[in-house]
């Protein structure tokens, strides 16, 4: 279902909402302040990560999604063998999002 | 796209690819398996090198002639910080020279590395401008701490670390015997098992028998062969595949040693009881909203099939009982080889081995004994491994068995070691 990247890309992605809401700030502005914070030799790559995927990251966000959900919607996650993993509690219309994000993901190209 | 098809990730993800390889340090000139540099297995893992131009200066080297050398007359040749001479006699001599030097490997897991992610790094309410400054030390260490760990944790806790104070066996073996220091090697691997414990003994351990000084060897691996991310007990190691597995390292070791050595063979941890501790309790990442338990984490990362160890980080109490009870079988494999007759005949030139009873249960009722929460024993992050206080509290349990039950493993109590402070002060420190 995704393994270690998409545990990593859960919690990172559930992280920089979560700091989005404490600094009451936009998803960018946190993924901003995530990548500042880092030593300077990793603040290149995690530019890098935002560049790709950040905009999808913020337009899901926006659309109230969890992290869960963004992950898969950009592909890090999956659903191979046929159980959706969710680390965050799942919206009512969970499924429903689900399988809009999963379609993102076969048409979204990074 | 995926991460590391990302140019600019291309160095991160080669460096924890890299992580898989012989375990020794990268920052090697000499490549006599000991580093000046302290991450990527260098003096973090394995006493600090004094000399990075000669392969022949190193930790745990017995500098007198029978291996070529001259009681380090002038140069330090074991990077014990003990040089020069007082007249005729060298102070290798006369502060070392029959006191019965000893060195200390480990074999094992994360457990012996002290795998650790900090907390701060997973919850929001604790994410600062600092909070990851530490990153580029804490990576190439693979997220381990094997410098505040049960077997070779030698510098303090500070600023981010853990809080708490690091005790560890070669931390007291050096109080013992000043004439140790820097002897120590920390093969720890996280996710290694006893089908390991071969190769680790021929690619990863530094020791010469002919011209290195003993050691004592800490065999830990405490988890691997009954945890993986697997559901069932098909992954876990069979008691055959555990004896052989033990045996084929036992025979290395045999060939690595010098006499007079000791294998410590350190029983698998129960974990049965981390469930019942942590479960219920609010995980880092969910702290912010209070919605994610640990038992949300371990359900989580066993639908994604990388639980450390989904026998015992799950729901499922049928599991966690047949876990349980594989680990009771392959620590009773390790007890029956350390009192088998046929089996320790044939490494007594070499060695002598003893099994450790320490057990989890023993370190948690200490932990409470002394008034603390047991979740507080517990990695917050991973909700599995020991954090620095059951480290060091493990450090001191094994100590006191080995003082009771097997005190010839442990050396004599040097009488020159105020004498060797007085001259030599931190002997080069770490």
């Amino acid at each position: 279902n995704g393994g270690v990247p998409c545990a990593v890309c859960t919690l990172l992605t559930g992280l920089v909402g979560q700091l989005a809401e404490i600094h009451n700030e936009t998803v960018a502005d946190s993924m901003a302040r995530f990548c500042s914070y880092l030593p300077a030799s990793y603040q290149t790559p995690c530019a890098a990560l935002v560049k790709t995927y950040g905009p999808t990251i913020i337009d899901l966000y926006e659309d109230h999604e969890t992290a869960d959900m963004i992950c898969l919607a950009i592909g890090i996650c999956n659903t191979s063998s046929g159980t959706r993993c969710h680390a965050f509690p799942e919206p009512a219309d969970a499924e429903e999002r689900a399988n809009r994000a999963l379609k993102i993901a076969a048409t979204k190209s990074f | 796209i995926k991460p590391c098809d990302i140019p600019e990730m291309k160095p991160i993800c080669d460096l924890v690819n890299r992580f898989g390889n012989e375990h020794v340090p990268i920052d090697d000139l000499d490549q006599d398996m000991f580093s000046q540099i302290n991450t990527f297995r260098g003096a973090d893992w394995r006493g600090k090198d004094c000399n990075e131009f000669d392969a022949a200066i190193h930790p745990g080297r017995n500098p007198g002639p029978s291996s070529g050398g001259n009681n380090d007359l002038i140069v330090d040749t074991n990077c014990n910080g003990i040089y020069g001479s007082e007249g005729s006699t060298t102070y290798e001599e006369k502060f070392c020279g029959d006191s019965g030097q000893l060195g200390i490997i480990l074999l094992g897991d994360s457990v012996g590395a002290h795998f650790r992610i900090p907390p701060e790094y997973l919850n929001a309410l604790q994410v600062t401008s600092s909070t990851y400054k530490n990153l580029d030390k804490i990576l190439p260490d693979e997220f381990d701490w094997p410098m505040h760990s049960f077997s070779t944790g030698h510098r303090n806790a500070t600023g981010t670390e853990d809080p708490g104070t690091v005790d560890s066996l070669y931390l007291r073996l050096v109080a013992r015997n000043r004439c140790n220091h820097r002897d120590f090697q920390n093969v720890g691997v996280n996710g290694a098992r006893s089908g390991d414990m071969v190769n680790f003994v021929k690619q990863s351990v530094a020791r010469n028998p002919k011209k290195d000084y003993p050691a004592i060897v800490v065999a830990s691996f405490v988890g691997n062969d009954v945890c993986n991310g697997h559901p069932g007990t098909d992954h876990m190691t069979t008691a055959a595949e555990f004896r052989a597995n033990i045996i084929a390292g036992l025979d290395a070791l045999n060939m690595t040693l010098a006499p007079g050595s000791h294998v410590l063979l350190n029983g698998l941890a129960n974990g049965s009881v981390l469930y019942e501790y942590m479960h219920a309790l609010i995980h880092p990442i969910g702290e912010w909203k209070q919605n994610v338990n640990y038992a949300d984490v371990y359900t989580y990362l066993n639908c994604l099939g990388i639980s450390p160890c989904e026998g015992w980080m799950t729901t499922n109490a049928t599991l966690r009982d047949l876990t349980t009870q594989r680990a009771v079988l392959l620590s009773s494999v390790l007890q029956e080889l350390a009192s088998n007759v046929t089996i320790t005949s044939r490494y007594s030139n070499v060695f002598d081995m003893y099994y450790l009873g320490t057990t989890i249960e023993d370190i948690i009722e200490e932990w409470i004994q002394e008034g603390n929460n047991v979740a507080d024993l517990i990695e917050p992050v991973d909700g599995f491994h020991p954090r620095l206080g059951g480290e060091a509290m493990m450090a001191a349990l094994i100590w006191d068995e080995l003082t009771q039950y097997a005190p010839q493993m442990i050396g004599k109590v040097n009488p020159n070691n105020d004498a060797i402070i007085s001259k030599f002060g931190d002997q080069g420190g770490y």
